[in-house]
Protein backbone atom coordinates (compact mmCIF):
# COMPACT_ATOMS: atom_id res chain seq x y z
CA UNK A 1 0.00 0.00 0.00
CA UNK A 2 1.63 2.99 -1.24
CA UNK A 3 1.43 6.10 1.72
CA UNK A 4 0.95 9.67 0.22
CA UNK A 5 2.21 11.97 1.94
CA UNK A 6 1.39 15.81 1.47
CA UNK A 7 3.94 18.47 2.75
CA UNK A 8 2.19 21.65 2.78
CA UNK A 9 2.07 24.94 4.95
CA UNK A 10 0.74 28.57 3.73
CA UNK A 11 3.55 30.52 5.43
CA UNK A 12 6.62 31.20 3.22
CA UNK A 13 9.89 29.64 3.94
CA UNK A 14 9.07 27.25 6.82
CA UNK A 15 11.32 24.70 4.92
CA UNK A 16 8.75 22.69 3.17
CA UNK A 17 10.93 21.91 0.31
CA UNK A 18 13.74 20.78 2.08
CA UNK A 19 11.52 18.68 4.45
CA UNK A 20 10.25 16.96 0.93
CA UNK A 21 13.81 16.43 -0.55
CA UNK A 22 14.87 15.51 2.69
CA UNK A 23 12.95 12.91 4.05
CA UNK A 24 12.68 11.56 0.79
CA UNK A 25 16.10 10.82 0.57
CA UNK A 26 16.08 9.31 3.90
CA UNK A 27 13.57 7.12 3.23
CA UNK A 28 15.51 6.02 -0.41
CA UNK A 29 18.14 5.30 1.71
CA UNK A 30 16.35 3.05 4.22
CA UNK A 31 15.50 1.25 0.84
CA UNK A 32 12.17 2.38 0.27
CA UNK A 33 11.05 3.16 -3.53
CA UNK A 34 9.96 7.20 -2.78
CA UNK A 35 8.23 9.49 -5.37
CA UNK A 36 8.33 13.00 -4.66
CA UNK A 37 6.06 15.41 -6.64
CA UNK A 38 6.43 19.05 -7.40
CA UNK A 39 3.45 20.94 -6.84
CA UNK A 40 5.14 24.06 -6.50
CA UNK A 41 5.50 27.06 -9.51
CA UNK A 42 8.99 28.11 -8.11
CA UNK A 43 9.91 24.49 -9.06
CA UNK A 44 12.41 24.66 -6.32
CA UNK A 45 12.19 20.55 -5.26
CA UNK A 46 13.13 20.27 -9.21
CA UNK A 47 15.78 22.49 -8.87
CA UNK A 48 17.08 20.83 -6.30
CA UNK A 49 17.55 17.43 -7.67
CA UNK A 50 19.35 18.68 -10.47
CA UNK A 51 17.24 19.61 -13.09
CA UNK A 52 16.33 22.96 -14.95
CA UNK A 53 12.58 23.31 -14.28
CA UNK A 54 12.60 25.88 -17.82
CA UNK A 55 13.83 22.91 -19.67
CA UNK A 56 10.66 20.43 -18.41
CA UNK A 57 8.98 19.55 -21.25
CA UNK A 58 6.27 17.27 -19.42
CA UNK A 59 5.48 18.22 -15.79
CA UNK A 60 2.24 18.18 -12.96
CA UNK A 61 0.63 20.62 -14.91
CA UNK A 62 -0.41 17.65 -17.76
CA UNK A 63 -0.97 15.53 -14.70
CA UNK A 64 -3.42 17.81 -13.50
CA UNK A 65 -5.00 18.94 -16.79
CA UNK A 66 -5.68 15.02 -17.11
CA UNK A 67 -3.62 15.13 -20.40
CA UNK A 68 -0.29 12.90 -18.77
CA UNK A 69 -0.42 9.91 -16.50
CA UNK A 70 1.72 10.21 -13.53
CA UNK A 71 4.13 7.70 -14.58
CA UNK A 72 4.22 9.32 -17.86
CA UNK A 73 5.70 12.59 -16.61
CA UNK A 74 7.81 11.48 -13.54
CA UNK A 75 11.78 11.30 -14.09
CA UNK A 76 14.43 9.12 -12.59
CA UNK A 77 17.41 11.22 -10.28
CA UNK A 78 20.73 10.59 -9.38
CA UNK A 79 19.29 9.25 -6.32
CA UNK A 80 18.59 5.39 -7.01
CA UNK A 81 15.09 4.99 -5.59
CA UNK A 82 13.87 8.10 -5.86
CA UNK A 83 11.93 9.29 -8.97
CA UNK A 84 10.58 13.27 -9.20
CA UNK A 85 7.20 14.07 -11.18
CA UNK A 86 8.73 17.87 -11.96
CA UNK A 87 7.08 21.41 -12.01
CA UNK A 88 7.49 24.70 -13.96
CA UNK A 89 6.60 28.11 -13.84
CA UNK A 90 3.21 27.28 -16.00
CA UNK A 91 1.68 26.09 -12.86
CA UNK A 92 0.71 29.92 -12.13
CA UNK A 93 -1.82 29.69 -14.98
CA UNK A 94 -3.27 26.33 -13.50
CA UNK A 95 -4.29 27.64 -10.06
CA UNK A 96 -6.94 29.90 -11.92
CA UNK A 97 -7.80 27.37 -14.52
CA UNK A 98 -8.35 24.15 -12.79
CA UNK A 99 -11.16 26.97 -10.13
CA UNK A 100 -14.56 25.80 -10.88
CA UNK A 101 -14.59 22.73 -12.81
CA UNK A 102 -16.60 20.08 -11.08
CA UNK A 103 -14.32 17.65 -9.33
CA UNK A 104 -11.17 20.09 -9.63
CA UNK A 105 -10.11 18.40 -5.83
CA UNK A 106 -10.13 15.09 -6.41
CA UNK A 107 -7.47 15.28 -10.06
CA UNK A 108 -4.25 14.23 -8.02
CA UNK A 109 -5.61 11.64 -6.40
CA UNK A 110 -6.94 10.22 -9.32
CA UNK A 111 -4.16 10.19 -11.19
CA UNK A 112 -2.35 8.61 -8.50
CA UNK A 113 -4.93 6.15 -7.65
CA UNK A 114 -4.64 5.33 -11.58
CA UNK A 115 -0.82 3.82 -11.25
CA UNK A 116 0.03 0.55 -10.11
CA UNK A 117 1.53 0.54 -6.74
CA UNK A 118 5.14 1.23 -7.72
CA UNK A 119 6.53 2.93 -4.60
CA UNK A 120 6.16 2.78 -0.99
CA UNK A 121 5.88 6.79 -0.42
CA UNK A 122 4.75 9.46 -2.22
CA UNK A 123 5.73 12.75 -1.29
CA UNK A 124 4.00 16.34 -2.49
CA UNK A 125 5.73 19.96 -1.96
CA UNK A 126 3.05 22.31 -1.76
CA UNK A 127 3.07 26.38 -2.98
CA UNK A 128 2.98 28.97 0.08
CA UNK A 129 -0.74 29.10 -0.86
CA UNK A 130 -3.99 27.66 -0.04
CA UNK A 131 -5.06 27.72 -3.97
CA UNK A 132 -6.78 24.64 -5.88
CA UNK A 133 -3.34 22.91 -6.20
CA UNK A 134 -2.60 22.39 -2.60
CA UNK A 135 -6.64 21.42 -1.92
CA UNK A 136 -5.74 18.35 -4.61
CA UNK A 137 -2.61 17.55 -2.44
CA UNK A 138 -4.93 17.75 0.64
CA UNK A 139 -7.57 15.84 -0.66
CA UNK A 140 -5.04 13.10 -1.93
CA UNK A 141 -2.96 12.80 0.82
CA UNK A 142 -3.31 10.18 3.68
CA UNK A 143 -0.84 12.06 5.82
CA UNK A 144 -0.17 15.79 6.02
CA UNK A 145 3.37 16.93 7.33
CA UNK A 146 3.25 20.98 8.48
CA UNK A 147 6.53 22.30 8.74
CA UNK A 148 6.45 25.34 11.27
CA UNK A 149 9.35 27.34 12.24
CA UNK A 150 8.60 28.61 16.07
CA UNK A 151 8.24 32.22 15.35
CA UNK A 152 5.13 34.59 16.07
CA UNK A 153 4.10 34.49 12.46
CA UNK A 154 4.41 31.23 11.74
CA UNK A 155 3.01 30.03 15.14
CA UNK A 156 -0.66 32.25 14.48
CA UNK A 157 -0.40 30.72 10.57
CA UNK A 158 -1.07 27.56 11.76
CA UNK A 159 -4.48 28.14 13.37
CA UNK A 160 -5.71 28.22 9.32
CA UNK A 161 -3.84 25.94 8.33
CA UNK A 162 -5.48 23.74 10.93
CA UNK A 163 -9.06 25.01 9.83
CA UNK A 164 -8.23 23.96 6.41
CA UNK A 165 -7.87 20.70 7.35
CA UNK A 166 -10.98 20.51 9.34
CA UNK A 167 -12.77 21.86 5.77
CA UNK A 168 -10.73 19.12 3.79
CA UNK A 169 -12.21 16.55 6.43
CA UNK A 170 -14.91 17.32 5.77
CA UNK A 171 -15.39 17.74 2.28
CA UNK A 172 -13.19 15.69 0.59
CA UNK A 173 -10.71 13.53 2.49
CA UNK A 174 -12.29 12.69 5.75
CA UNK A 175 -9.23 10.00 6.64
CA UNK A 176 -6.42 13.31 6.36
CA UNK A 177 -4.57 12.88 9.49
CA UNK A 178 -1.37 15.36 9.76
CA UNK A 179 1.70 15.99 12.60
CA UNK A 180 3.71 19.23 13.08
CA UNK A 181 7.12 18.87 12.29
CA UNK A 182 9.33 22.00 14.09
CA UNK A 183 11.98 22.76 11.43
CA UNK A 184 14.87 25.37 11.50
CA UNK A 185 15.11 25.26 15.16
CA UNK A 186 17.73 27.68 16.65
CA UNK A 187 18.45 26.35 20.19
CA UNK A 188 19.87 29.73 20.88
CA UNK A 189 16.84 31.91 20.66
CA UNK A 190 14.68 32.73 23.24
CA UNK A 191 11.62 33.17 20.94
CA UNK A 192 12.34 30.00 19.24
CA UNK A 193 11.87 27.91 22.86
CA UNK A 194 8.92 29.54 23.97
CA UNK A 195 7.36 29.38 21.11
CA UNK A 196 8.02 25.29 21.08
CA UNK A 197 6.91 25.27 24.68
CA UNK A 198 3.37 26.72 22.70
CA UNK A 199 3.72 24.10 20.02
CA UNK A 200 3.74 20.84 22.44
CA UNK A 201 1.40 22.23 24.81
CA UNK A 202 -1.18 22.90 22.39
CA UNK A 203 -0.30 20.27 19.98
CA UNK A 204 1.23 17.64 22.06
CA UNK A 205 0.63 14.13 20.46
CA UNK A 206 0.06 15.28 17.14
CA UNK A 207 3.73 16.90 17.22
CA UNK A 208 6.94 14.46 15.62
CA UNK A 209 9.29 14.59 18.50
CA UNK A 210 11.85 15.02 16.12
CA UNK A 211 13.21 18.13 15.83
CA UNK A 212 15.14 19.54 12.38
CA UNK A 213 17.63 22.01 13.91
CA UNK A 214 19.45 25.24 11.67
CA UNK A 215 22.60 23.39 9.77
CA UNK A 216 24.38 25.17 7.60
CA UNK A 217 24.98 22.23 5.70
CA UNK A 218 21.11 21.80 4.90
CA UNK A 219 21.90 25.25 2.71
CA UNK A 220 24.50 23.82 0.48
CA UNK A 221 22.59 20.87 -0.50
CA UNK A 222 19.80 21.72 -2.97
CA UNK A 223 23.01 23.20 -4.63
CA UNK A 224 24.25 19.94 -5.13
CA UNK A 225 21.53 18.06 -6.60
CA UNK A 226 21.48 16.05 -3.52
CA UNK A 227 19.28 15.58 -0.54
CA UNK A 228 21.35 16.34 2.37
CA UNK A 229 21.64 12.78 3.78
CA UNK A 230 23.46 12.06 0.30
CA UNK A 231 25.47 15.57 0.30
CA UNK A 232 26.30 15.45 3.62
CA UNK A 233 25.76 12.15 5.64
CA UNK A 234 27.63 12.67 8.92
CA UNK A 235 25.95 15.64 9.78
CA UNK A 236 23.13 16.72 12.62
CA UNK A 237 20.59 17.87 9.68
CA UNK A 238 21.09 14.27 8.11
CA UNK A 239 20.35 12.47 11.12
CA UNK A 240 18.00 14.19 12.26
CA UNK A 241 16.27 13.93 8.91
CA UNK A 242 16.66 10.14 9.26
CA UNK A 243 14.85 10.03 12.46
CA UNK A 244 12.33 11.59 11.12
CA UNK A 245 11.77 9.28 8.35
CA UNK A 246 11.59 6.49 10.94
CA UNK A 247 8.98 8.40 12.98
CA UNK A 248 6.99 8.84 9.49
CA UNK A 249 7.22 4.61 9.09
CA UNK A 250 5.88 4.67 12.46
CA UNK A 251 3.11 7.11 12.76
CA UNK A 252 2.19 5.47 8.99
CA UNK A 253 2.13 1.26 9.85
CA UNK A 254 -0.19 2.60 13.70
CA UNK A 255 -2.81 3.47 11.20
CA UNK B 1 2.88 63.26 -4.51
CA UNK B 2 2.28 60.02 -2.67
CA UNK B 3 4.50 57.43 -3.12
CA UNK B 4 3.70 54.02 -3.93
CA UNK B 5 5.65 51.49 -2.52
CA UNK B 6 4.88 47.36 -3.04
CA UNK B 7 7.19 45.15 -0.82
CA UNK B 8 6.70 41.75 -2.91
CA UNK B 9 8.47 37.88 -4.14
CA UNK B 10 6.63 34.86 -4.49
CA UNK B 11 9.47 32.96 -2.72
CA UNK B 12 8.17 32.63 1.07
CA UNK B 13 9.92 33.77 4.05
CA UNK B 14 12.24 36.05 3.23
CA UNK B 15 11.08 38.96 5.65
CA UNK B 16 8.22 40.89 3.07
CA UNK B 17 6.18 41.27 6.12
CA UNK B 18 8.86 42.03 8.42
CA UNK B 19 10.29 44.71 5.97
CA UNK B 20 6.54 46.45 5.18
CA UNK B 21 6.52 46.78 9.09
CA UNK B 22 10.13 48.27 9.74
CA UNK B 23 10.00 50.73 6.80
CA UNK B 24 6.84 51.90 7.47
CA UNK B 25 7.51 52.53 11.17
CA UNK B 26 11.37 54.17 9.98
CA UNK B 27 9.46 56.40 7.66
CA UNK B 28 7.06 58.23 10.28
CA UNK B 29 9.79 58.17 12.65
CA UNK B 30 11.52 60.53 9.98
CA UNK B 31 7.96 62.22 10.40
CA UNK B 32 6.32 61.13 7.34
CA UNK B 33 2.83 60.20 6.96
CA UNK B 34 2.79 56.64 6.11
CA UNK B 35 -0.25 53.83 5.07
CA UNK B 36 0.57 50.28 5.54
CA UNK B 37 -1.60 48.08 3.26
CA UNK B 38 -1.81 44.21 4.16
CA UNK B 39 -2.85 42.16 0.98
CA UNK B 40 -1.45 39.13 2.44
CA UNK B 41 -4.38 36.33 3.51
CA UNK B 42 -2.09 35.63 6.55
CA UNK B 43 -2.72 38.44 7.34
CA UNK B 44 0.48 39.05 9.70
CA UNK B 45 1.05 43.28 8.92
CA UNK B 46 -2.19 43.73 10.72
CA UNK B 47 -0.55 40.66 13.46
CA UNK B 48 1.91 42.65 13.47
CA UNK B 49 0.39 46.18 14.20
CA UNK B 50 -1.40 44.30 17.37
CA UNK B 51 -5.07 43.90 15.41
CA UNK B 52 -6.53 40.22 15.98
CA UNK B 53 -7.40 39.63 11.54
CA UNK B 54 -10.40 37.70 12.61
CA UNK B 55 -12.12 40.32 14.50
CA UNK B 56 -11.55 42.71 11.26
CA UNK B 57 -14.81 44.13 10.24
CA UNK B 58 -13.38 45.72 6.94
CA UNK B 59 -10.62 44.60 5.14
CA UNK B 60 -8.48 45.35 1.74
CA UNK B 61 -10.99 42.81 0.49
CA UNK B 62 -13.59 45.34 0.08
CA UNK B 63 -11.33 47.91 -1.37
CA UNK B 64 -10.77 45.37 -3.97
CA UNK B 65 -14.72 44.66 -4.51
CA UNK B 66 -15.09 48.19 -4.54
CA UNK B 67 -17.68 47.65 -1.81
CA UNK B 68 -15.41 50.49 0.48
CA UNK B 69 -12.74 52.85 -0.11
CA UNK B 70 -9.34 52.54 1.61
CA UNK B 71 -10.16 55.74 3.75
CA UNK B 72 -12.92 53.86 4.84
CA UNK B 73 -11.34 50.56 5.50
CA UNK B 74 -7.85 51.95 6.80
CA UNK B 75 -7.24 52.54 10.53
CA UNK B 76 -4.90 53.93 13.21
CA UNK B 77 -2.32 52.16 14.94
CA UNK B 78 -0.38 53.05 18.29
CA UNK B 79 2.14 54.07 16.05
CA UNK B 80 1.46 57.75 15.28
CA UNK B 81 1.39 58.42 11.53
CA UNK B 82 1.08 54.87 10.71
CA UNK B 83 -2.29 53.95 9.20
CA UNK B 84 -3.42 50.65 8.38
CA UNK B 85 -5.78 48.57 5.94
CA UNK B 86 -6.32 45.42 7.64
CA UNK B 87 -6.67 42.09 5.85
CA UNK B 88 -7.88 38.47 6.93
CA UNK B 89 -8.33 35.02 5.49
CA UNK B 90 -11.26 35.85 3.14
CA UNK B 91 -8.58 37.77 0.75
CA UNK B 92 -7.89 33.77 -0.29
CA UNK B 93 -11.59 33.69 -2.17
CA UNK B 94 -10.77 37.26 -3.60
CA UNK B 95 -7.95 36.05 -5.48
CA UNK B 96 -9.96 33.61 -7.59
CA UNK B 97 -13.22 35.78 -7.47
CA UNK B 98 -11.35 39.02 -9.44
CA UNK B 99 -9.69 36.77 -11.76
CA UNK B 100 -11.09 37.18 -15.35
CA UNK B 101 -13.17 40.92 -14.32
CA UNK B 102 -12.19 43.18 -16.98
CA UNK B 103 -9.55 45.53 -15.68
CA UNK B 104 -9.28 43.65 -12.20
CA UNK B 105 -5.79 44.23 -12.14
CA UNK B 106 -6.20 48.33 -11.98
CA UNK B 107 -8.57 47.83 -8.69
CA UNK B 108 -6.11 48.79 -6.01
CA UNK B 109 -4.39 51.00 -8.68
CA UNK B 110 -7.64 53.37 -8.99
CA UNK B 111 -8.92 53.12 -5.37
CA UNK B 112 -5.75 54.95 -4.29
CA UNK B 113 -6.16 57.37 -6.91
CA UNK B 114 -9.73 58.28 -5.48
CA UNK B 115 -7.75 58.74 -2.30
CA UNK B 116 -6.82 62.73 -1.34
CA UNK B 117 -2.86 62.81 -0.91
CA UNK B 118 -2.96 62.10 2.67
CA UNK B 119 -0.10 59.94 3.05
CA UNK B 120 3.64 60.58 1.64
CA UNK B 121 3.78 56.78 1.74
CA UNK B 122 1.84 53.99 0.86
CA UNK B 123 3.58 50.33 1.27
CA UNK B 124 2.01 46.83 0.26
CA UNK B 125 2.89 43.78 1.81
CA UNK B 126 1.88 41.08 -0.61
CA UNK B 127 1.69 37.71 -0.69
CA UNK B 128 3.88 34.88 -1.33
CA UNK B 129 2.81 34.00 -4.59
CA UNK B 130 1.78 35.37 -8.39
CA UNK B 131 -1.93 36.09 -7.87
CA UNK B 132 -4.70 38.67 -8.68
CA UNK B 133 -3.82 40.46 -5.71
CA UNK B 134 0.21 40.58 -6.49
CA UNK B 135 -0.75 41.45 -9.63
CA UNK B 136 -2.87 44.72 -8.19
CA UNK B 137 0.09 45.64 -5.92
CA UNK B 138 2.37 45.71 -8.71
CA UNK B 139 0.12 48.09 -11.05
CA UNK B 140 -0.07 50.39 -8.42
CA UNK B 141 3.08 50.71 -7.50
CA UNK B 142 6.37 53.51 -8.33
CA UNK B 143 8.36 51.48 -6.70
CA UNK B 144 8.67 47.58 -6.14
CA UNK B 145 11.35 46.37 -3.12
CA UNK B 146 12.28 42.98 -3.68
CA UNK B 147 13.42 40.91 -0.15
CA UNK B 148 15.99 38.55 -1.11
CA UNK B 149 17.73 36.05 1.21
CA UNK B 150 21.22 35.34 0.17
CA UNK B 151 20.26 31.53 -0.02
CA UNK B 152 19.76 28.74 -3.22
CA UNK B 153 16.48 29.23 -3.81
CA UNK B 154 15.63 32.55 -3.07
CA UNK B 155 18.31 32.78 -6.28
CA UNK B 156 16.76 31.30 -8.22
CA UNK B 157 13.32 32.77 -7.70
CA UNK B 158 14.83 35.98 -8.59
CA UNK B 159 14.90 34.73 -12.71
CA UNK B 160 10.77 34.32 -12.45
CA UNK B 161 10.15 37.51 -10.07
CA UNK B 162 11.73 40.03 -12.69
CA UNK B 163 10.14 37.96 -15.68
CA UNK B 164 6.73 39.23 -14.07
CA UNK B 165 8.58 42.86 -13.92
CA UNK B 166 8.69 43.00 -16.87
CA UNK B 167 5.25 41.78 -18.31
CA UNK B 168 3.67 44.37 -15.84
CA UNK B 169 5.96 46.76 -17.06
CA UNK B 170 4.67 45.63 -20.71
CA UNK B 171 1.17 45.27 -19.63
CA UNK B 172 -0.51 47.69 -17.34
CA UNK B 173 2.53 49.35 -15.16
CA UNK B 174 5.08 50.70 -17.69
CA UNK B 175 6.94 52.96 -14.78
CA UNK B 176 7.51 50.07 -12.47
CA UNK B 177 10.80 50.91 -11.05
CA UNK B 178 12.66 47.54 -8.87
CA UNK B 179 15.35 47.35 -5.91
CA UNK B 180 16.36 44.58 -4.63
CA UNK B 181 16.70 44.43 -0.45
CA UNK B 182 19.38 41.58 0.83
CA UNK B 183 17.21 40.54 4.39
CA UNK B 184 18.21 37.98 6.99
CA UNK B 185 21.95 38.20 5.75
CA UNK B 186 24.10 36.25 7.82
CA UNK B 187 27.53 37.02 7.80
CA UNK B 188 28.83 33.62 9.43
CA UNK B 189 27.25 31.79 6.54
CA UNK B 190 29.61 31.26 3.40
CA UNK B 191 26.30 30.47 1.17
CA UNK B 192 25.13 33.57 2.03
CA UNK B 193 28.50 35.77 1.22
CA UNK B 194 28.80 33.45 -2.13
CA UNK B 195 25.41 34.37 -3.46
CA UNK B 196 25.68 37.99 -2.21
CA UNK B 197 28.55 38.41 -4.31
CA UNK B 198 26.40 36.86 -7.09
CA UNK B 199 23.49 39.24 -6.50
CA UNK B 200 25.67 42.49 -6.64
CA UNK B 201 27.52 40.88 -9.84
CA UNK B 202 24.24 40.26 -11.66
CA UNK B 203 22.63 43.00 -10.16
CA UNK B 204 24.63 46.22 -9.41
CA UNK B 205 22.80 49.40 -8.91
CA UNK B 206 19.23 47.85 -8.89
CA UNK B 207 20.51 46.32 -5.43
CA UNK B 208 20.22 49.05 -2.13
CA UNK B 209 23.14 49.57 -0.55
CA UNK B 210 21.97 48.69 3.02
CA UNK B 211 21.50 45.36 3.86
CA UNK B 212 19.68 44.10 6.83
CA UNK B 213 21.12 41.21 8.73
CA UNK B 214 19.74 38.59 11.03
CA UNK B 215 18.71 40.09 14.17
CA UNK B 216 16.69 37.90 17.13
CA UNK B 217 15.07 41.94 18.16
CA UNK B 218 13.60 41.35 14.83
CA UNK B 219 11.81 37.93 15.57
CA UNK B 220 10.23 39.96 18.96
CA UNK B 221 9.01 42.56 17.34
CA UNK B 222 5.57 41.41 16.29
CA UNK B 223 4.25 39.88 19.08
CA UNK B 224 4.39 43.42 20.87
CA UNK B 225 2.67 45.23 17.86
CA UNK B 226 5.48 47.50 17.38
CA UNK B 227 8.18 48.05 14.16
CA UNK B 228 11.51 47.66 15.32
CA UNK B 229 12.68 50.79 15.31
CA UNK B 230 10.02 51.56 18.19
CA UNK B 231 10.62 48.51 19.97
CA UNK B 232 14.24 48.08 20.09
CA UNK B 233 15.69 51.50 19.00
CA UNK B 234 19.09 50.89 19.72
CA UNK B 235 19.70 47.31 17.65
CA UNK B 236 21.84 47.37 15.01
CA UNK B 237 18.29 46.19 12.56
CA UNK B 238 16.55 49.26 14.24
CA UNK B 239 19.74 51.51 12.54
CA UNK B 240 19.74 49.47 9.11
CA UNK B 241 16.25 49.63 8.45
CA UNK B 242 16.50 53.56 9.19
CA UNK B 243 19.50 53.33 6.61
CA UNK B 244 17.35 51.96 4.06
CA UNK B 245 14.43 54.03 4.49
CA UNK B 246 16.88 57.09 3.93
CA UNK B 247 17.81 55.30 0.38
CA UNK B 248 14.07 55.10 -0.29
CA UNK B 249 13.54 58.32 0.08
CA UNK B 250 16.85 58.89 -2.26
CA UNK B 251 15.59 56.61 -4.66
CA UNK B 252 12.12 58.20 -5.12
CA UNK B 253 13.11 61.59 -5.19
CA UNK B 254 15.55 61.01 -8.13
CA UNK B 255 12.99 59.58 -10.15
N1 LIG C 1 17.32 23.15 9.03
C1 LIG C 1 17.71 24.15 8.24
N2 LIG C 1 18.85 24.82 8.54
C2 LIG C 1 19.27 25.86 7.77
N3 LIG C 1 18.62 26.30 6.68
C3 LIG C 1 17.48 25.70 6.34
C4 LIG C 1 16.95 24.59 7.08
N4 LIG C 1 15.81 24.18 6.49
C5 LIG C 1 15.63 25.00 5.42
N5 LIG C 1 16.63 25.90 5.33
C6 LIG C 1 16.80 26.97 4.32
O1 LIG C 1 15.76 27.93 4.56
C7 LIG C 1 15.23 28.40 3.32
C8 LIG C 1 13.74 28.11 3.31
O2 LIG C 1 13.51 26.74 3.17
P1 LIG C 1 12.56 26.16 2.00
O3 LIG C 1 12.76 26.93 0.75
O4 LIG C 1 12.72 24.70 1.96
O5 LIG C 1 11.14 26.55 2.63
P2 LIG C 1 9.72 26.46 1.90
O6 LIG C 1 8.73 26.37 2.99
O7 LIG C 1 9.75 25.38 0.90
O8 LIG C 1 9.64 27.90 1.18
P3 LIG C 1 8.44 28.36 0.17
O9 LIG C 1 7.36 28.82 1.10
O10 LIG C 1 9.05 29.51 -0.63
O11 LIG C 1 8.09 27.18 -0.66
C9 LIG C 1 15.99 27.67 2.21
O12 LIG C 1 16.98 28.54 1.71
C10 LIG C 1 16.60 26.47 2.91
O13 LIG C 1 17.83 26.08 2.35
N1 LIG D 1 16.56 40.38 9.91
C1 LIG D 1 15.92 39.37 10.50
N2 LIG D 1 16.53 38.72 11.53
C2 LIG D 1 15.90 37.67 12.15
N3 LIG D 1 14.68 37.21 11.82
C3 LIG D 1 14.04 37.81 10.81
C4 LIG D 1 14.60 38.92 10.09
N4 LIG D 1 13.71 39.32 9.15
C5 LIG D 1 12.64 38.50 9.27
N5 LIG D 1 12.83 37.60 10.27
C6 LIG D 1 11.92 36.53 10.71
O1 LIG D 1 11.87 35.56 9.65
C7 LIG D 1 10.55 35.09 9.50
C8 LIG D 1 10.11 35.36 8.06
O2 LIG D 1 9.92 36.74 7.87
P1 LIG D 1 8.52 37.29 7.28
O3 LIG D 1 7.38 36.53 7.82
O4 LIG D 1 8.53 38.77 7.43
O5 LIG D 1 8.74 36.90 5.74
P2 LIG D 1 7.66 36.96 4.58
O6 LIG D 1 8.42 37.06 3.32
O7 LIG D 1 6.69 38.05 4.87
O8 LIG D 1 6.95 35.53 4.71
P3 LIG D 1 5.65 35.04 3.85
O9 LIG D 1 6.25 34.60 2.54
O10 LIG D 1 5.07 33.93 4.65
O11 LIG D 1 4.75 36.23 3.72
C9 LIG D 1 9.68 35.81 10.52
O12 LIG D 1 9.48 34.96 11.61
C10 LIG D 1 10.52 37.02 10.91
O13 LIG D 1 10.30 37.41 12.24
MG1 LIG E 1 9.21 25.49 -1.14
MG1 LIG F 1 4.59 37.94 4.90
Amino acid sequence: MTAVIAIANHKGGVAKTTTCLSLGGALTEQGFQVLVVDLDPQAHLTLSLGFRPEEMRHTVAEVLLEQQSIVAVSRETQVAGLDLVPASGELVILDKALYGRPGYEFRLREALARMSPLYDFILMDCPPSFGTITLNALTAAHLLVIPVQCEYYAWHSLRSMLELVTLIREKTNPILRYRLLVTMFDVRSRVHRLVLEQVHRVFSSAVFRTIIQVDARIRESPAHGLPVVYYAPKTRAAMQYRALAEEVVATLSSA
